[in-house]
């Protein structure tokens, strides 16, 4: 034998070092003692490995949420990189579970990790997945609802990456007007 | 500065590698 080649596995590094959160809804704790940050990483390959090694969406009990937020930001309206933002809000209906919630999770968190939005990546915070009984939902946060530039061009690319037709509209809504009122009454801010 | 970008393409590949 001529001996062996190692080569150095060089990891790719991401733009930004990404935390990932999950949420188990326990009512007799707080929702702040509910949330538990699994992990941090900021590489391709680290992504994958923490990927396989985690539930798929799609296997989560109702009530628990994944979260990937920057590093640095929690996953609630109330830190400061979120309190002026929003979010782009994907609903899916309770059969899409099995055929396109682990897609669409995938989907998010690569346009993320990837920096899919460009030159207005600064203005992601990042993606929540809620998975309840009565649909789940995935959404993309940013960081200023008012910016409006940054957000019609988020949720047209996001849009277009998780494959929605035309006839599908995503809506985008204001962390301030999803907190003072009902879900099912807040209003869109902007719709693609 | 340059932002570093990685199309879905990359991603997935990276995740077929060993």
């Amino acid at each position: 034998a001529k001996g062996l080649v190692f080569e150095m596995v060089e990891k790719h590094p991401l733009q930004n070092r990404w935390a990932l959160w999950f949420f188990k809804n326990d009512k007799s704790k707080t929702w702040q003692a509910n949330l538990h940050l699994i992990t941090k990483f900021d590489t391709v390959e680290d992504f994958w490995g923490l990927y396989h090694h985690i539930q798929p969406a799609s296997k989560l009990t109702p009530g628990c949420d994944y979260s990937l937020f920057k590093d640095g930001i929690e996953p609630m309206w109330e830190d400061d990189q979120n309190k002026r933002g929003g979010r782009w809000l994907v609903t899916l209906a309770k059969q899409q579970r099995h055929t396109d919630l682990d897609h669409f999770w995938l989907e998010t968190l690569l346009c993320l990790i990837g920096e899919s939005f460009e030159r207005f990546g600064g203005d992601i915070c990042g993606a929540v997945l809620n998975v309840r009984a009565k649909g789940d939902k995935i959404a993309v946060w940013t960081c200023e609802a008012d910016n409006r530039d940054g957000v019609t061009h988020i949720g047209r690319v996001y849009k277009e990456r998780l494959g929605l037709t035309q006839k599908v509209t995503i809506g985008y809504q204001a962390h301030t007007d999803t907190a003072s009122k009902s879900h099912n009454l807040t209003k869109n801010k902007f719709v693609v | 500065g340059t932002r570093i970008i990685y199309d879905r393409k990359f991603l997935m590949e990276c995740r077929n590698s060993p």
